[in-house]
């Protein structure tokens, strides 16, 4: 069966493509077959995977609104055992479009039942938002996985994104559990980092990663490559993390 | 009269609260009249001035639904000399609101009309997406300032916010213009961060700031205290940057 996880938190910057695009390249490098779809505007997890815009013809927008099936608009990428549904600029107009649509927040939920994909995994790249994008998500996914940026701003947000995934659940997907928070771009030199880290691990206890991703320039470089830092850079401190993560993912699947 | 500038950039995290919070208290700092606007429903802007969730009651949901006049919400903070208008809970529900408004990209830019206010600035943050409410302060702006990390995604996205912007000319706001784009989180340390320099400033030329505000700790640190950073460490690079961008911002204005 195919897991569904959503990368989500609305505060914006926090690592939230970076995890996609990195977390489903170490599943796939460990034989997994990965699925990713770009559900942000934006379109960084399409370009995180190298794919132009102008390479870019159909994607999330039709799966959304032409009932096309995840199969006839999923590309491959530069990682064997991924593919991946990009987003357009059509996807820009999808959250007015949204808002006036029958069974709104189903669209994608009922796009992934619809089709007879074999993947292992589905991850899901969410907007900065808690929005109409963001909640086909959270309808759709088995569970979600929530970067958090150890900065104050971004632990602000947390207890409004815990209260939109309990209304998810009760109003649309009863089956939606928290995989797990991943520290993202932990620095040692930043006091700040310890202190939050600290507070962190309190509020959520055990739903905290032991994986913490460290802020890894070969990170931020391996976009500009239209490559996962993996593949930019294996020995990295960044690609390690990630590669701790997508075991430690897969154990937790395993308790499910 | 006074002068509606909008911070503005669909890309997550790359310091548009930072930037509102921290121009508006250098310009209070050297005797202007400013007002700050909070228009993203994460309400960090709210909290960076040590307005807790509790203080907060009514604030920008009202301007835009209930006509209530600026001076009826704006409450002062720490700053002499600088109020805002804060977002409440309220907000959250705004954008998939306004869609089915009436005159729905005027509501800020009437309310701002409607008020007899005489400040000197009105600041306004946004939330990281083109949506209705960035619309709702791109409309309403004379001029926006556009915060750029010096990151691959972070690039990526100008060329739509400009696509955005010229939409909002013709068809909404023919008088908006681009005060300029201040680098942010600049890391000498990092190689990308100079080769993306050069390239922002190829492509934007003279409307990129000199003034490139850089990484520093401190900043980040300021609003688990409530305060701007220019109240938490004046003396701290972070600080000292943004006086400069200040004094850069009152000198664009003298010109226009
Ligand atoms: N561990 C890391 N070390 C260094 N840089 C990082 C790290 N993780 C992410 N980055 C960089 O930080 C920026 C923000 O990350 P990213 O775009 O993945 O966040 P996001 O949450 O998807 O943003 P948005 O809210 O705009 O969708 C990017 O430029 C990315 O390359
Ligand atoms: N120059 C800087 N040095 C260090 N940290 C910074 C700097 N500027 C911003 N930050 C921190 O980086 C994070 C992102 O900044 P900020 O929240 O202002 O961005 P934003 O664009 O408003 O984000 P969003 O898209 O979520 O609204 C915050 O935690 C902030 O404290
Ligand atoms: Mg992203
Ligand atoms: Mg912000």
């Amino acid at each position: 069966k195919c897991r569904v996880l959503a990368v989500v938190n609305q505060k914006g910057g926090v690592g939230k493509t970076t995890t996609a695009v990195n977390l489903a390249t170490a599943l796939a490098a460990v034989g997994m077959r990965v699925l990713v779809i770009d559900l942000d505007p934006q379109g960084n997890l399409s370009t995180g995977f190298g794919i132009s815009r102008a390479a870019r013809s159909v994607g999330s927008y039709e799966i959304l609104f032409a009932e096309h099936r995840i199969e006839d608009v999923a590309v491959p990428t530069v990682v064997p055992g991924l593919s991946i549904v990009t987003a357009t600029a059509d996807l820009a107009g999808a959250e007015i479009q949204l808002v006036t649509e029958p069974r709104r927040e189903y669209r994608l939920a009922e796009a992934i039942a619809r089709s007879a994909v074999n993947y292992d995994y589905a991850i899901i790249d969410c907007p900065p938002s808690l929005n109409m994008l963001t909640l086909n998500a959270l309808t759709a996914a088995d569970s979600l996985i929530v970067p958090l940026q150890v900065e104050f701003y971004a632990l602000e947000g947390v207890s409004s994104l815990m209260q939109t995934v309990q209304l998810v659940r009760e109003r649309f997907n009863p089956r939606l559990a928290i995989m797990g928070v991943v520290l993202t771009m932990f620095d040692r030199r930043n006091s700040l980092s310890q202190a939050v880290t600290e507070d962190v691990r309190k509020f959520f206890g055990d739903q905290v990663f032991t994986t913490v991703i460290p802020r890894n320039v070969r990170i931020s470089e391996a976009p500009s490559h239209g490559k996962p830092v993996l593949l930019y850079d294996l020995k990295s401190s960044g690609a390690r993390a990630y590669m701790m993560l997508a075991s430690e993912v897969i154990k937790r699947e395993a308790l499910v």
